[in-house]
């Protein structure tokens, strides 16, 4: 018995996500609460806009930050500038604790792919090393960026041709797998507890 | 003081802005 109270094109959705993602059909409903409150924090529209991510990852809605940006456009799989319910399931299924490992690497290749040539480039190492020391409270002598840059491409860059690929990457993580930590987030494989509000009122039993 | 010997990936992965659980926080 689906009884999901939307109208029957979300329904349909609901399940066709279930069935290609890791989520059950009362993961995904849990997920379409948390995207409701998402998208509708500043513009009411059924979308998911990069000020609504800001201010979910950071409270605040004008909060610059590269890695937010890049994280929102690898969500934004159609490239029209918002993240649709769609996406932002398939996106966050990536990150379900059953999700395979490779598609976790994958995704963080992407993600620091900045300028998506298809490789991880000494630069890209390094603009992403200033933009994290920006955020924070480290601080680091030019001296100390490049030393660790270089000491980095040196370990990853097995070919030894200044940038990173895919297969690297690949090989890398495998040597420190700390790196893709925050590529699995608990919470997904007990969403409904993390909305308990929405069990109690979901007639949808798995 | 982040110490040199850290590998680039690891203290970029502690950006903010790569730390999704905020979006589940209510």
């Amino acid at each position: 018995c689906f009884c999901f109270k939307k109208n029957a094109k979300t329904a349909k959705l609901v399940l066709f996500l279930a069935s290609e993602t890791a989520f059950t059909v009362n993961e995904v409903e849990a997920l379409y609460e948390l995207f409701k409150k998402l998208s509708s924090s500043i513009i009411n529209d059924g979308f998911i806009h990069k000020e609504e991510f800001q201010l979910a990852l950071f409270q605040n809605s004008s909060m610059q930050n590269l890695f937010a940006d890049r994280v929102f456009d690898l969500f934004d799989v159609k490239r029209n500038g918002v993240i649709e319910f769609g996406e932002f399931v398939r996106s966050l299924s990536i990150f379900h604790p059953e999700a395979p490992i490779e598609d976790k690497i994958a995704f963080v290749f992407r993600l620091y792919d900045l300028q998506q040539t298809g490789y991880i480039e000494c630069e890209e190492v390094k603009k992403m090393v200033l933009a994290l020391l920006n955020e924070s409270d480290l601080s680091l002598s030019d001296e100390a960026v490049e030393s660790i840059v270089n000491k980095t491409m040196m370990d990853a860059d097995a070919k030894g041709d200044g940038k990173i690929d895919e297969a690297e990457w690949k090989e890398f993580v495998a040597k420190h797998p700390s790196l893709i930590k925050n590529m699995t987030l608990p919470y997904l494989k007990d969403i409904t507890m993390a909305f308990p509000s929405f069990v109690l009122n979901s007639e949808v039993q798995d | 003081v982040a110490p040199v010997t850290m590998n680039a990936f690891e203290l970029i992965s502690k950006s903010q802005g790569l730390n999704l659980s905020s979006l589940f926080e209510k």
